[in-house]
This record gives structure tokens, C-alpha cells and sequence, in this order.
């Protein structure tokens, strides 16, 4: 199983929508400081729902992620993995979207609404957890270099 | 709940000790400083990197503890494999050997999973199969420019 | 202790300002969350990189921030100049087209300062006027091989 | 005034005595992973006996300073610092020796020993002051980026 395709649309600073084809195999990301690399290792974390405390996506609340450039907020931010299994498709999307008094966050599984529960159990299945080992995110490294190492013994308990 | 700790830490521990000689060709071994009780206990690293003597982490260069901390990633991936691996800069200590060692290891990966690199170090973007490129728009929004690198040598 | 204070401060923020634009071509200002009681407040920091809105430190990229720091960082200097300034690979999170700023800001300064800075990146050594190398010996022991770029040039 | 040569001998890993000629204007070392290039400015701290609680030498104690390399290890680490100050020579150098039951620091001006309190009132003249501001070790740009905003105005208060 690969990440085929992942769409972005109004999610941190992409506000256009945004496709990005991807391989198998060794793909780079690059491009200047501050021109959204990192945002899409978060839209990454953000639709498969793998934020917990060790993995932030630098923002206080979830509407922050909407796309808010020259002070016009739309209401909607949008990502979608699309990844290929064999010849099958697995489609997952989440949405957040903001009105007056509140936001909600949907999450989708090949077009039709799910729970964020549901679409755990189908990556467990293929082997992506929610302590989210496969990510490693900017400054992860040095974080694991300055633990104490009673915190590192937790990594251990936390696998076991 | 003993019994399963320490089949992952003798695991993680086989992992690291191979990791280890392959990307920056030393030895290194995790190790408890009270194996008796392990849930009262540390975990530490000792290596040592090609040519020098033994080293504990706090004493080693930059670069160096940031190979460690690599190799203690890789060695935890290894033992739960995922089938997709995002890593975000994380060659931003190593000299340009050591990304170019990285690079390395990482397209020997690649045939087993997809990884997606975020790097700014050419010695990656050298390895890579494909490169996404990334610019911020006058507009003030992030803009994606795709480079099929396969298909850029043929 | 309150004007002293607030002395430091104000000369802090305008150099601050100054150096932002220099380095970030942006603009930039240090502001307190409680300015009534400055001893029980916090020192934010507001900057607009050059074409975006303002953002607090939070938000802002990898690269962003360290720029920003490295402007805190000169502001104090500036304040309270010394005659050497010593850099440990403070450059390390910056893309090419900043770590070339950096040192063209660095070179200028040091007409007034001496500038010893470590560092891995090419446009650095590009801007020195002198390269020390320093590589580890096979008997485990630092070795310096001194290089004089200026007369490289002669 | 400026720095016109280090000399280290026995301090970290400078097993053999090395010098380190040194201009005005801009220098960059540069190397290798493991090289000795963060020793070289951590030699300036020691000599100048300027490691505080924020500028640590990555040492737990003095004698851990002194070269030990394939099981040897010297009595002692020295480093000497020649300023040039217009046409005269300030020499600062700082010895910490080793016995069986003990260790010693000792620290020199112009070749005769002196207190830590004389050089600082010597550097501070020149504009060197304890809290080495004019020195960013290694990490020092991600720990002030990851400063609770109280930490950074005690910044300013120290500088009041
Ligand atoms: N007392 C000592 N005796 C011998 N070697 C030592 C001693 N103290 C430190 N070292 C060694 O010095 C080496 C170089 O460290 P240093 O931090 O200067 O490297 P560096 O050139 O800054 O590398 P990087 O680019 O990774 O930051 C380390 O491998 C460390 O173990
Ligand atoms: N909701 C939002 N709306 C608009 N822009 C945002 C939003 N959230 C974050 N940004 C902006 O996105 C920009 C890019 O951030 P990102 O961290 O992805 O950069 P990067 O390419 O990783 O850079 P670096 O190389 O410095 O790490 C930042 O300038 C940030 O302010
Ligand atoms: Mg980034
Ligand atoms: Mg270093």
C-alpha cells in the first residue's frame, strides 16, 4: 500500500486547492523556508487523524488549520489521501469547517461519512498506528536527543 | 507485562546494533541502568562511531547524537512497519557524508515502502526518485511545482 | 529598576526592528503581553515576513523562527557590542537564500567585530575571509588544517 | 582588540597541542561530524572562564575536559587565548590538572597566575561579559525559539 495522491484545499497556507501525485519509492519535498513543506506533512497527520500529544500541528484549535490569508477566512479546509492497495483505492478525507458560533470536523472513507474509530481500525489493519512511529516531524529529532532517559524508557512501554 | 517489555527492548536492542553499523559505521547497543527493574529504569545508548572509543550520549558532537537518535527511530520502525514513512529535515545536523549516508539508506528502504522526505540538502535531493517542488505565491499562498525526476534523466 | 527597564527594552525592539528588516526584509516589534506590570509579563515577538500578514512565533515555519531568534539574538549584541562574536552552526535551519543573507549580514558586521562562526553551509565559507578546517585524526585526536581564503584569492 | 590565536592542548579532543591563527574580520571553521569544531569555541568558555548555567561545557565535571583517549589519560588541559589590542598582547590561559585524589584550576594573565575575578574585570573592560551573549553555542537559536515568553523577558531583565 502507497499514498497515491493527496489533495489539499484551503488547509494552512495552501489556500488553492492543490494536488500532489506521489510514487512508491523516495520522494523529496523542497522548496524555501516558510514556503509550506511542513504543512504538508501536517495535512498528512490532520486527515488520517493521528494528532495526539506527541504529534502537533501548530495550532491552538482546529480552525486555526483553515487557510486565512489577507484576513478572508472561508469556512472550509479540506484534505484527501487517496492511497493504492493492489488495484483497490482507499479514499480517505476529513473536513473542517467553521460557522458563526461553532466548527465541525467530518471525516470521510471512500465518499461516505465515518468515524474517526473506523478509519483507525482500517490503517491498523495496514499497519499505520496512531502514535504515528512512521512520521518523524520537524524537531522530532532533537526532542528525542534532550529526553531524559526515563521518558525514552517510555517509548518502550508505550510499544510493548 | 515484563516478558513483553523486554521482547521489544531486545528487539529494538538487535535493531539499533544493526542500524548503527550501517549508517555511521560504529557499534551501539541500548542498554536498562536497572534491568531488574525495568519500570524504574532509563534508557541509554552507548556507541561507538567508527574509530573512537566508547561514547555516552551526552558527550558526542551535534551530528552525532542526531545519527543516535536516527538510529533509535529506524530501529522502532523496523520493528512495527508501517507502509508509508514521512520525515520532516531531519538530516539539518549531519555533514554533507553523513546526509549523503542517510540518502543512501533511505532509497534501500524505499523499495520496501514509500518514503516522503521534506529536506533542503542536496545529497537527498540527488537519491530521490521524485521531487515535489514548493514556493509561497506572491498571493501569499503555497503553490506546488512537481518534478518527475525518473523521467527528468530519460 | 522600572526606566531601566524599559530603556533595555525600547533599545532592544528598535534594533530588533532593524535587523528584522535586514535580515527577513520584513518588519518586526517585541511587545509585552502586560506592559503595566513589565515584571510579571511575557516578551512576544510580531513579525511580517516580507509579502505575508503578521504572525506570532507559534505559526511560523522552522526556518522563520530561527531567523527571528537570530534577530533577538543580534538586537541584544548590538546593545551591549562586544569585540568577538563566536557562532555555533546557527545556520542550520535556513534554506540557502537565508543562510547567504545571513552571512552577507555577518560579513558587514565584522568591520566592526571580529566573527568566528562554525558552520557546514556553502554560502558561509563563500563570505569568509578566513577557513579553518578541522577533521578528526585516525589516532581519535582533533587535527586543524588552517586555510587562508584571502590569499587563496591572490 | 580581537582574538589572535588559540592554543589547546590536552582540552577535549585535542589529544596533541594544536594553534589556531586567527584575523580580524570573519573566519568560519568548518568539517566533519565529530570533528572538534564545538570544542573549539567550548576552549574559548573555559579559558575564559565564562560557562555560567547557560553556557555549559557539555561536561559534568572539570576533569571530564581533559583528553582522554584510548584509555589515557594526562594530568592536564590547557588553553591559552592571545588578544591583539591595538599594538599590545593580552595573554589569558586557564590550566585544570589532575591528581589521584584531586583537581586544580588554575588561571594566568600575561603568564602570571591570576584570579577568575581579575580576568573578568579585565574582559569586561574590553566588553566580554559573564553572561556571553557575544557566544551562540550549538542549539542556542532552538532554545530560544522554544523559551516560554517569560523566560524571554527575564532576557531582558538580566540585561537591566
Ligand atoms: N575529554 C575528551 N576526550 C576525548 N574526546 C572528547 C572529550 N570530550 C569530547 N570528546 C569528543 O570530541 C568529539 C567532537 O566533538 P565536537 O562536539 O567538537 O564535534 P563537532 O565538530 O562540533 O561536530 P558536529 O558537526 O556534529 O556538531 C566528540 O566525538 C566527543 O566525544
Ligand atoms: N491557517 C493558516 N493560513 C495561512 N497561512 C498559514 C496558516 N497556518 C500556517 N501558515 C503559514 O504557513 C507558512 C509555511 O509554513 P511551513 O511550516 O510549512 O514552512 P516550511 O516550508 O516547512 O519552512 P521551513 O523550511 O522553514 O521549515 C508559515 O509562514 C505559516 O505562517
Ligand atoms: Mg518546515
Ligand atoms: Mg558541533
Amino acid at each position: 500500500m502507497h499514498i497515491k495522491r493527496i489533495t489539499i484545499k484551503n488547509f494552512k497556507s495552501f489556500g488553492k486547492k492543490v494536488d500532489i501525485p506521489l510514487d512508491r519509492g523516495f520522494t523529496v519535498i523542497s522548496g524555501p523556508n516558510g514556503s509550506g513543506k511542513s504543512n504538508i506533512i501536517d495535512s498528512i497527520i490532520f486527515c488520517l487523524g493521528l494528532h495526539t500529544s506527541s504529534k502537533i500541528l501548530r495550532a491552538e484549535k482546529l480552525p486555526d488549520l483553515i487557510y486565512s490569508g489577507n484576513g478572508r477566512k472561508t469556512g472550509t479546509a479540506e484534505v484527501e489521501i487517496v492511497f493504492e492497495n493492489g488495484d483497490e483505492e482507499l479514499r480517505i478525507a476529513r473536513r473542517v469547517k467553521i460557522t458563526d458560533r461553532n466548527y465541525y470536523s467530518y471525516y470521510y472513507l471512500n465518499g461516505k461519512s465515518a468515524s474517526h474509530g473506523e478509519i483507525m481500525k482500517i490503517l491498523e489493519r495496514e499497519g499505520i498506528y496512531s502514535d504515528a512511529y512512521n512520521i518523524v516531524m520537524q524537531g522530532d529529532v532533537t526532542r528525542i536527543v534532550e529526553m531524559t532517559p526515563f521518558q525514552r524508557r517510555k517509548i518502550i512501554d508505550d510499544i510493548a | 507485562k515484563r516478558e513483553k517489555f523486554f521482547e521489544v527492548f531486545n528487539a529494538l536492542n538487535q535493531n539499533f546494533r544493526e542500524i548503527i553499523r550501517n549508517l555511521a559505521n560504529g557499534e551501539g547497543e541500548l542498554y536498562l541502568d536497572n534491568p531488574e527493574d525495568p519500570f524504574n529504569s532509563g534508557l541509554y545508548m552507548r556507541v561507538r562511531p567508527y574509530g573512537k572509543q566508547v561514547q555516552r550520549l551526552e558527550q558526542m558532537s551535534g551530528g552525532e547524537k542526531s545519527l543516535v537518535a536516527l538510529a533509535l527511530i529506524f530501529a522502532i520502525q523496523r520493528y512495527k512497519p508501517a507502509p508509508f514513512y514521512a520525515f520532516d529535515e531531519v538530516d539539518m545536523f549531519l555533514d554533507g557524508v553523513n546526509v549523503a549516508r542517510l540518502a543512501r539508506m533511505i532509497k534501500e528502504l524505499s523499495s520496501q515502502a514509500q518514503f516522503i522526505v521534506v529536506s533542503l540538502r542536496k545529497p537527498m535531493l540527488e537519491e530521490a526518485d521524485a521531487i515535489v517542488g514548493v514556493t509561497m505565491g506572491r498571493d501569499n499562498i503555497s503553490q506546488v511545482t512537481g518534478i518527475r525526476k525518473a523521467s527528468m534523466i530519460q
